[in-house]
């Protein structure tokens, strides 16, 4: 239905927050333990992925295949980033943060514009 | 499915100009299996436009079709696009020293050029010359007045007093040329070189009462200003054909998926409309 | 139900437009057709606020009566643009305007946080 | 319900410094029954804040407490809310020429000053100075330098070489700290401005390989940075009392609910601390 998907929406702009949250904790403080809660993050947010593509399996939607590479992206981001923290290269890791938070951000913009067209279609 | 998936990225979304060009282009995709996702901001921008362009790169879109902007963040977002193998063509304002693939669109130093030559054989003695502008930092914008005040040069009897920036809008060029024609009470030519600023124009010069009208010439063929025209309330237009700009775009766009060359620079046509029925 | 609200925050988000792009319309050209219509959308977006304030009668929510609030604001200050260009006072109206624009684009703003509120309640 | 709503707007949602006004402003307000909305932008940004002021405004709260920012739109922003009837108090950065009620917050000049004295003290020969700073746009860092130019102006072993922007985060200062040292290797001195650049400082430095690690000073006693005192990788540390800025901003909002007049300028303290059981 419309509300089981809008709740999907709403959730992974809510984890794509944290997994951008729990990178720039690891940025800061290379810990294992922060290390371990990004992975934790990144896992969840792949979970909540795969359920809206299950969940969408019907309908070819441009709007979404755009939302799913937003996600990818943020990933990659964040991955990116936490590999260079692991080289300790400064510039690097610097950049590659900005880019994993400007990807949650898209994310949490374009969650209101899938709302919106959930509700008007 | 769609073959391909293209952005655009308008300067305004609620602006008459572009929505030539964006109908122009989805009109073109949808003749050949495209999905053109268009979007902008609502009012003009940039950092929004900047930050869509980021957006659809991540998104991975087939093509990038959008302004050309100044400043590094343009170039360093036209770069990323260019290693993820996404296109980018500029339309209505080109920036040559990105790595865009093709400018589609006027000559804007030529087009202001003309503006400058029209005034020259319209007008004798001394003209007092006010400017309206949608915005100085835009450089299809500063190209336009670069191209007039370079037709102007040796021409003594002509100089401009001010210039003044609309932000695109009518109510804007409204509001300026009001205030300019107040604080310059000898201006008696205006020249408009953003799509509403000849509309804007023709409503401020009628909030003031002034003895006789001044000698206007705008930009654009947009219907508003071709009554406007009709009516003898603008000297002169200087047309652009943004239809054809998105027309071209999209299909310069199809031949990138397949070609690794096309024409870098296709200006679309300019020219000088006196008589609306010269349209 | 929280679907039920959901669905009137979204309408009054459109609305909240609607009646900024009828008010420019009118500034851009004062013809008794544009004020009609002018008239029609504030008394729509009238209407959705009353059946908000109806729907939520029983939970006292600041995050609601500042919505409320932002609502009341766009209202007034299209109507103030309105009055303006009865006047013909034109740098009073393009300043207005300017207010009613930034006014719509808040509470489209607020919209997608009461949407988050409702679901994580 | 509540008797009163206030709105805090902070700087930076994720920066402990501001959590820190957040938390005590937030439990002054829970003890008098008000309700106290805080919200701000993720990273800094000012026109963010101008927008939330804006909404604020419009939400018809019944204070706001934010930093003073530059620039005319602030100024127009808390002109309206006092046409609206409601009061403005700047907190930890201060805008005096706006119409503002009060400024609680730390004396920056001062705090700079006091700063450039640590420096004098304790160190002998040439000093070649680095500024890490927040924003170089920030009033309150800009009063910083200043404080701390006015007290080295008369002492010519010490020259400031370089100022660069950490942009308020650890990752930034940690970075142009290490930019700065690899640009000028005579750098015997570095100076932190903002409460996050102490500890991005210690880890630029560490990033290079330097003989002798450079004096260090820097700002607020968060808790990260007082550890880096005791390990003796900072040699002191200018402490203000953001928990201090939050309970008076809220309880000076309180009293200009039924009083006309409160103290205009109330500053919070300042002190340099050296050894972490000073505290
Ligand atoms: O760039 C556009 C310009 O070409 C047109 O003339 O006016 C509107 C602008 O947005
Ligand atoms: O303005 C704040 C400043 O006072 C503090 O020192 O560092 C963080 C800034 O946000």
């Amino acid at each position: 239905t419309s509300f089981e998907r809008f709740l999907i929406f709403n959730s992974i702009s809510q984890q794509a927050n944290d997994l951008y949250e729990d990178t720039n904790a690891y940025v800061r403080d290379p810990s294992e333990e922060n290390l371990t809660s990004y992975y934790r993050s990144r896992l969840q947010l792949r979970d909540e992925e795969n359920r809206l593509e299950a969940n969408m399996k019907e309908s070819e939607n441009i709007e979404l295949s755009n939302y799913l590479n937003l996600i990818e992206s943020l990933i990659r981001n964040s991955e990116v980033t936490v590999g260079f923290v692991l080289r300790d290269d400064i510039e690097r890791y610097t950049s590659y943060l900005q880019e994993t938070q400007n990807s949650a951000s898209y994310i949490q913009e374009n969650t209101l514009s899938l709302i919106d067209l959930e509700l008007t279609e | 499915t769609y073959d391909y998936h293209f952005a655009l990225i308008t300067e305004e979304t609620g602006n008459a100009y572009w929505q030539e060009i964006e109908q122009s282009a989805k009109a073109t995709a949808a003749e050949h299996n495209i999905y053109l996702e268009s979007t902008g901001p609502r009012k003009a921008n940039p950092d929004e436009v900047l930050r869509t362009m980021d957006q659809m790169i991540a998104a991975k879109v087939d093509g990038i079709i959008t302004q050309g902007l100044p400043g590094p963040r343009f170039l360093d977002l036209v770069h990323k696009a260019n290693e993820h193998n996404i296109p980018v063509v500029t339309v209505d304002s080109d920036m040559p020293e990105s790595e865009r693939t093709a400018y589609i669109g006027t000559d804007n130093f030529d087009s202001g050029y003309l503006a400058g030559e029209e005034l020259i054989r319209e007008t004798t003695g001394e003209q007092v010359v006010g400017i309206i502008t949608g915005n100085v930092e835009s450089l299809n914008q500063q190209q336009r007045m670069e191209g007039f005040e370079e037709a102007i040069k040796n021409v003594d009897r002509i100089q401009v007093v001010d210039i003044r920036e609309s932000n695109i809008t009518e109510v804007g060029a409204a509001q300026v040329t009001y205030s300019m024609m107040k604080q310059h009470s000898d201006i008696n030519a205006l020249f408009g070189t953003s799509a509403l600023d000849g509309v804007g124009m023709v409503q401020g010069v009628e909030e003031i009462t002034v003895w006789e009208r001044p000698y206007m010439i705008a930009f654009d063929i947009l219907p508003e200003t071709i009554h406007l025209l009709e009516e003898g309330k603008l000297d002169a237009v200087i047309a652009q054909y943004p239809d054809k700009m998105g027309t071209k775009a999209v299909q310069t766009m199809i031949d990138l998926q397949h070609k690794d060359y096309v024409e870098p620079l296709q200006h679309t046509k300019t020219e000088v409309i006196r008589e609306p029925d010269q349209l």
